[in-house]
């Protein structure tokens, strides 16, 4: 029996509409410590790490491992059922053909319910081991979102440079060429806007405008982003949540 | 050129 229980419905719909719009069918893992997610976009560029620990929900209860296999599309709809500071609860049998979404007004004591149907997805389970990346570096998400969105207007390719004080992120293309230049920064009065930069190699990749444009779509998960680069692995783009994360793996381009 | 590489091939399927 699953019964997880988010004290706001806007926390959940936030986490789907982080990732929805580069991969469809996703199967959730839910066990005793919280649900977990992986999922790879249909051109294999892009794999998607969601962890969702216990303590990010109000209440949670999973006294045997079940896997939900979920359209992403279908759950969205429901989703936006239900207002954003309802309550959602998550409910599932031991092995179960839907999912019941339970949206509850407590102020009004308004009850919305909504059956999933689930599908049985046959998808590989990737295994993710620590990689060693050759710089880190953590910013504001908005800025980070900014500079992506802006940069990709003049290229399907972003480059990424980061040298021992300087982060560039540079868009050479047919209408012209753009770059956004940061220097770590430090910011008293609210950290969450600062910049760091820990380089233990200077690196320099290309990656997908395509696929960037999706990873910031997780900026509203998360005022932070932390961002891993290494020449050797696909990028890693992490948003923290309270307990757990919304990671993107990216392959880079290669010279060919 | 740039080759778009794919995120599988650096990943065990477990």
């Amino acid at each position: 029996m699953l019964e997880a229980k988010f004290e706001e419905a806007s926390f959940f719909k936030r986490i789907i509409d982080g990732f929805k719009d580069c991969v469809q069918l996703v199967n959730f893992q839910c066990k005793d410590d919280g649900i977990i997610a992986q999922a790879v976009d249909d051109s294999r560029v892009l794999l998607v790490s969601l962890e969702i620990g216990s303590e990010s929900f109000q209440t949670y209860r999973c006294d045997h491992p079940i896997t939900l296999g979920i359209d992403l599309n279908s759950l969205s709809k429901i989703l936006r059922c239900g207002n954003n500071t309802d309550t959602l609860t998550l409910i599932a049998d031991d092995t179960p053909d839907s999912v019941l979404l339970l949206f509850e007004d407590t102020k009004r004591e308004r009850i919305a319910e909504y059956s999933l149907k689930l599908m049985d997805i046959d998808a590989d389970f990737l295994k993710i081991e620590e990689l060693a990346y050759e710089s880190t570096l953590m910013m504001p998400s908005a800025e980070f979102a900014k500079n992506v969105r802006d940069l990709s207007q003049l290229s399907d390719s972003l480059t990424f440079t980061i040298t021992k004080e300087t982060i560039k992120f540079q868009a050479d293309g047919d209408i012209g060429s753009g770059s956004v230049i940061l220097k770590p920064y430090v910011n008293m009065d609210d950290p969450d806007q600062s910049i760091k930069l820990e380089m233990e190699q200077p690196v320099d990749l290309t990656f997908g405008s395509k696929y960037l444009l999706d990873i910031v779509k997780g900026s509203a998960l998360s005022n932070k982003v932390g961002i891993r680069l290494s020449s050797e692995a696909p990028a890693l783009f992490q948003f923290d949540l309270s307990s757990g994360f919304l990671q993107f793996f990216l392959a880079p381009k290669f010279n060919d | 050129s740039l080759k778009q590489k794919s995120i599988a091939s650096f990943f065990n399927r477990s």
